[in-house]
């Protein structure tokens, strides 16, 4: 693709790859991965971890009380390792949203999306139902953000 | 949604609210 780059994570214990995808002309530092995006997607991956990112309160405060979660959702996902980490830690919908600034950062989702679920096993008619990607910047109702998570 | 992902600046906690 001449408007998207392809590019390799490899999580700290080096056993779990994921494929992720920019946008070359997403302005913002779109087209770069965020130091905190992969810090969560290894925090998301480890149970000490999570418990230390989520914090004693968030059970009392509602937060996180089931792993993998039933529903989640990034904001401003970008390269969404996140999203893709959830995704292979089976959690039932995954919602990837990004600002709408032009049809490549969606593309990436996409091809994210496709690629690593090919190489978790999950089918393409899973993926469809688990792999939301949504347009959403802020400020916009996030009704249809609901919806799209069933 | 269970769980909410906010990577950075991005993170905005009126959303948070609305959408728990």
């Amino acid at each position: 693709h001449p408007t998207i780059s392809s590019h390799a994570w490899t999580d700290d214990s080096g056993s779990i790859a994921v494929t992720y995808h920019l946008a070359l002309t997403a302005p913002g530092h779109g087209d770069t991965l965020w130091n905190s995006s992969s810090c969560i997607a290894e925090h998301l991956l480890r149970p000490h971890l999570r418990d230390r990112m989520f914090g004693p309160r968030a059970k009392e405060a509602g937060g996180v009380t089931r792993w993998p979660p039933r529903r989640a959702l990034e904001f401003g996902a970008g390269a969404a390792l996140p999203s893709m980490i959830l995704l292979r830690e089976g959690a039932g919908t995954v919602v990837m949203t990004d600002r709408i600034t032009n049809e490549e950062t969606f593309e990436a989702l996409e091809m994210s999306s496709e690629k690593n679920c090919r190489r978790w096993d999950i089918s393409e008619e899973e993926r469809e139902r688990r792999a939301v990607v949504r347009a959403h910047t802020w400020g916009e109702d996030a009704e249809k953000l609901l919806e799209a998570g069933g | 949604f269970d769980l909410l992902v906010a990577s950075d600046c991005i993170y905005n906690p009126t959303y948070h609210e609305a959408l728990l």
